[in-house]
């Protein structure tokens, strides 16, 4: 995962990202190990989030994005299955 | 905008819907008026026409239901995710569902059914989300007056790109419709369209108020309703809407924090939610701090951003602090001093998009709070399509 600041809920931060990405963004979580690469895939999902909401594109799990992820919103993904 | 991928659509014009239940948060009138309108949302600006059915399979099956709730997608209790809807296809294809642990309301608290139905129904017809943040396909929830709702030009685009332009376009000002007879008795269809009789620029409304988006403007016996979704104007008499109030209300106005509406005759008021009197009315209006020397009220109006409340009685007018529920220390003052340019006296006032409307007479005035000027004149009759 990447770098983020170290919070209290950090934990529970990062649960909420990673479920959120599951659901809209079709983060796997597959079991495969993962690989030496730039990005993890947790980050590439975030900035295709970030890019969709037209947030600054970190990879990052910043305030804005978790303000974002917590906002009430439709269920239906916005990355076409 | 963006369509799913594949674009799948319907390929008939001819869709049907159904509502398979009703949340208990709101009146089931309601719900099928949010669901009408967002279905009119779309209908308005493509070939697609959308009818009712009441038994057997819709193309549009619309459910409330909570957590686990049939399909794949479970919903995740309150807020978070509100609804989805699946694109056009068979079985499951069209189908909306609406997340039962929100709390849906016609109104601005909770999640407002129309803007979600609206969205979701993007989704049935083909739209997938936008990336434009002022689009109604825009995935998170954001609360714009119903009233005001316009489909943005993004979704217009998105939902022309699949189905073509409507060969109706629906016009940008209301209509003034043919009068009709009042026949039936009930009391959600006894209605009428607007008669050329409101057109008259003699015409002094007793009372103006909105409720849930809409306008209301009440006349001796009787009110016409501006819904602005359907861009038409009709006319309920008031007893059998309210068979309890008296004709000649001459006061009205919404707190939509409260999800209420207030009307005034003499020294009596009614509080009303939607169209249902709340118990223990009618009051007398000096529990609102007025003093005995004060018979009626001309006009009222409230204010979203002071979250006060202006009586006009006379040529003075009272400011009333809703939170603190007591009249603000410094009332009466003289309207003329305070809202300069509008006449000594109100007979009518509302607000709409932080503007206030007062209706003096046959004239009516466009007042900006902030520059405290009137910025237009209009025509007494001007939100009537005349």
């Amino acid at each position: 995962f990447p770098a983020v600041p170290a919070t209290e809920d950090r934990g529970e931060n990062e649960q909420l990202a990673e479920e959120y990405l599951k659901k809209f963004y079709n983060l796997n979580e597959d079991g495969t190990p993962i690989t030496r690469k730039k990005h993890s895939p947790f980050s590439e999902k975030l900035q295709e989030m970030q890019a969709f909401f037209g947030l600054e594109v970190t990879g990052k799990l910043d305030s804005n994005t978790l303000e974002m992820m917590h906002k009430p919103r439709c269920g239906v993904a916005d990355v076409a299955e | 905008y963006s369509h799913f991928g594949g674009r799948p659509t319907w390929r008939t014009t001819s869709l049907t819907y159904r509502i398979l239940g009703y949340t208990p948060d709101m009146a089931e009138a309601d719900v099928d008026t949010a669901i009408r309108r967002a279905f009119k949302v779309w209908s308005d600006v493509t070939p697609l026409t959308f009818s009712r059915i009441y038994e057997g399979t819709a193309d549009i099956q619309i459910s409330f239901g909570a957590g686990v709730h049939g399909d794949f997608y479970p919903f995740d209790g309150p807020h978070g995710t509100l609804a989805h809807a699946f694109a056009p296809g068979n079985s499951i294809g069209g189908d909306a569902h609406f997340d039962e642990d929100e709390t849906w309301t016609a109104g601005s608290a909770g999640y407002n059914l129309f803007l979600v139905a609206a969205h979701e129904f993007g989704h049935s017809l083909g739209l997938s989300h936008s990336g434009d943040r002022s689009a109604l396909m825009y995935p998170t929830y954001s609360y714009i007056d119903p009233a005001r709702f316009r489909l943005p030009q993004d979704d217009v685009d998105g939902i022309q790109a699949l189905y073509g332009a409507s060969p109706n376009p629906v016009p940008t000002t209301p209509q003034a419709t043919t009068p009709t007879t009042t026949v039936s008795t009930t009391t959600t269809t006894t209605s009428s369209p607007i008669n050329p009789s409101i057109c008259d620029p003699t015409l002094v409304f007793d009372a103006i108020t909105t409720l849930r988006g809409e306008i209301l403007f009440f006349k001796d016996s009787s009110f016409w309703r501006r819904v602005p979704t359907i861009k038409e104007v009709y006319n309920y008499p008031i007893s059998t809407s309210w068979p309890s109030l008296p004709s000649g209300i001459q006061a009205a106005y919404e707190n939509p924090e409260t999800d209420q509406i207030f009307l005034f005759k003499g020294s009596k008021y009614w509080a009303l939610q939607g169209f249902d009197i709340l118990p223990n009315y009618p009051k007398n209006i000096d529990k609102l701090g007025f003093p005995r020397t004060v018979k009626h009220i001309n006009a009222a109006v409230y204010l979203q951003s002071t979250q006060k409340t202006y009586f006009f009685a006379g040529e003075q007018y009272w400011s009333y602090d809703e939170a603190r529920k007591t009249m603000d220390k410094e009332s009466p003052r003289r309207i003329e001093d305070d809202f300069p340019g509008i006449g000594k006296k109100v007979h009518a006032v509302f607000e709409d998009n932080g503007l206030l409307y007062f209706f003096s007479g046959h004239k009516q005035f466009e007042f900006n709070m902030k520059s405290k000027k009137v910025t237009r004149t209009l025509k007494n009759t001007s939100w009537l399509g005349c």
